[in-house]
């Protein structure tokens, strides 16, 4: 605060809080909410705008004039075939139910992830942290490896598996159409302002895939009184319902949203407590079980509920959580909006370990070693695998038909500009 | 926060230590290694060396006495104990406890460095 009283800082920090509180990208020079820019709320979170001067240009956007003249949503796809006068985009996605993915998430949606060669002796050096400023332009997060919108390959360790680059995949119309609106922290309880940084428009925009992924923060909080401060059902029915009323008016015609249940964090207890954390390995004196500790005794840890060695109290935890999610899935079955339909389905944090069990794989394996608390990049290629095939098994239609163009456009347009 | 502060000391006194035990060094010369990993950009490295000179002598003093990350950073005053509490600490207690060890601690560091602490 001292600094930002100066006044020839004053406007920028202005500008910068305000982008921070908005979770809207820092450069954005025409104010279409896309940016040319990867980190800062950019391109990592949201698709890369292929025209930074005009606000009608960006990913997402009904073509004008069928892209004859210009890529105006910027997936890469522009122009008029010579051979028969007839635009590219009419010719491959006219009628081909593209359609956008967008997230409105939390940490682990964002995902959030401490790379362990940051905080272990043996393997630090100039290269680990040459990632460092890019980290803390992403808020620690890691959107462009995330299971809902990552699209680049993983340096964090695993791979990059994600349900955008699946439906883009299925209909290269999709590219660059996703938005990743998640924040540390969030939940239930702050989506209503989290929701008002997504962009898109009803009147000039294709509809859009969204999923409503809260797993956690409604349960976890770092109070002593912990589960006082918890989510009741009632209030997670309000909040969700408010949210969806307020995508109601923003999402175009055909959308459909995707709620998910909350994980069942006991998960974190039974497959850590007596491991070490990686400050402990060398010596061998700091096991999770201390960590959570440590961090429950400075009232900072993300989950005092689940971080706990009180099986009662873990077991109260995953209750309230499921308590939470059987309220989502009564909303989804109740409520019917105009311009989307709703679906539920549960957080699948079991489906994962047993995938990654099979393939010879140990549980623990699929948690982030630092924070002892979020899926790791692994969990969150297998949790995409599985959304998706559940989805392509229940509720096809929310993904569109697969494009019949798709080996034509790859072949005039390569990649598309890329990411 | 002064939590967060805390989990920072915690932290990176945790990794001194550690750096200095696995390159077989003074813990002098695994700070200077800590900083030299960090990137120029957004003058991280910078920022390294600028708190290595406040508090690196008293953290390299209580380190090579043998105390252990919770106690050093008790004794330069970014944990601390609130009234009724117990310690918070990360590592299983010294064989003397942690309240003869913070005392140690702090008489061993200069009243000026909290001051530095209080003012930073």
């Amino acid at each position: 605060s001292g600094v930002c009283s100066l006044p020839f800082l004053k406007q920028l920090c202005e500008k910068i809080q305000l982008l921070i509180r908005c979770k809207l990208p820092f450069e954005d020079l025409d104010g279409d909410k896309f940016s040319l820019y990867p980190t800062l709320r950019g391109y990592h979170w949201r698709g890369r705008d292929c025209d930074d001067v005009q606000a009608s240009v960006y990913p997402g956007r009904r073509p004008h004039n069928w892209d004859a003249d210009k890529d105006s949503n910027c997936n890469g796809i522009w122009g008029v075939d010579p051979k028969d006068g007839i635009a590219y985009e009419q010719k491959f996605c006219k009628g081909t139910e593209s359609k956008g993915i967008i997230l409105l998430g939390d940490s682990a949606g964002a995902h959030f992830h401490i790379p362990p060669e940051w905080v272990t002796a043996s393997q630090m050096s100039v290269k680990a942290f040459s990632n460092l400023p890019e980290a803390f332009a992403n808020e620690l997060d890691w959107p462009q490896f995330s299971g809902v919108t990552g699209f680049l390959n993983a340096t964090i360790g695993g791979w990059t598996e994600s349900l955008y680059l699946y439906l883009r995949k299925r209909n290269r119309c999709n590219h660059r159409d996703y938005q990743n609106i998640s924040k540390n922290g969030g939940s239930s309880n702050n989506v209503l302002e989290l929701v008002k940084s997504l962009a898109r428009s009803q009147q000039f925009d294709k509809p859009a895939f969204v999923i409503f992924s809260m797993i956690g923060n409604d349960v976890c909080n770092g109070y002593p009184d912990t589960v006082e401060h918890m989510t009741r059902p009632e209030q997670m029915r309000t909040n969700v319902m408010q949210a969806l009323q307020y995508l109601n008016g923003l999402l175009p015609k055909g959308s459909h949203v995707l709620l998910t249940g909350l994980a069942d964090g006991r998960f974190l207890w039974d497959n850590l407590h007596d491991r070490f954390h990686p400050l402990g390995q060398l010596n061998k004196d700091v096991t999770y079980e201390h960590f959570y500790s440590f961090l429950s005794c400075l009232q900072s840890a993300p989950c005092v509920g689940w971080m706990s060695a009180n099986a009662t109290l873990r077991n109260l935890t995953s209750e309230r959580a499921l308590q939470l999610s059987s309220a989502l899935k009564e909303l989804a079955k109740s409520e019917k909006y105009a311009n989307f339909d709703v679906f539920y389905m549960d957080y699948p944090l079991k489906e994962v370990a047993e995938m990654w069990q099979k393939s010879g794989g140990e549980a623990w394996q699929l948690i982030e070693p630092v924070d002892g608390f979020h899926p790791n990049q692994v969990a969150s290629a297998l949790g995409a695998r599985i959304i998706w095939k559940k989805i392509l098994r229940e509720w096809p239609h929310v993904l569109g038909k697969e494009n019949p163009s798709k080996d034509e456009i790859i072949a005039v347009f390569k990649d598309q500009g890329g990411h | 926060n002064k939590q967060h502060s805390c989990i920072g000391c915690v932290l990176v006194v945790s990794i001194i230590e550690q750096l200095a035990q696995v390159h077989n060094s003074t813990e002098k010369e695994a700070l200077e290694r800590l900083c030299s990993y960090l990137p120029a950009k957004l003058h991280l490295q910078g920022a390294c060396i600028l708190i290595a000179e406040i508090f690196g002598p008293h953290i390299i003093e209580l380190i090579e006495h043998k105390m252990n990350p919770d106690v050093v950073c008790h004794s330069i005053g970014l944990c601390k104990r609130k009234a009724g509490q117990p310690f918070c600490h990360l590592y299983p207690p010294t064989k003397m406890g942690f309240n003869v060890a913070i005392k140690e601690s702090e008489r061993m560091v200069a009243n000026q460095l909290k001051e530095n602490v209080h003012r930073l």
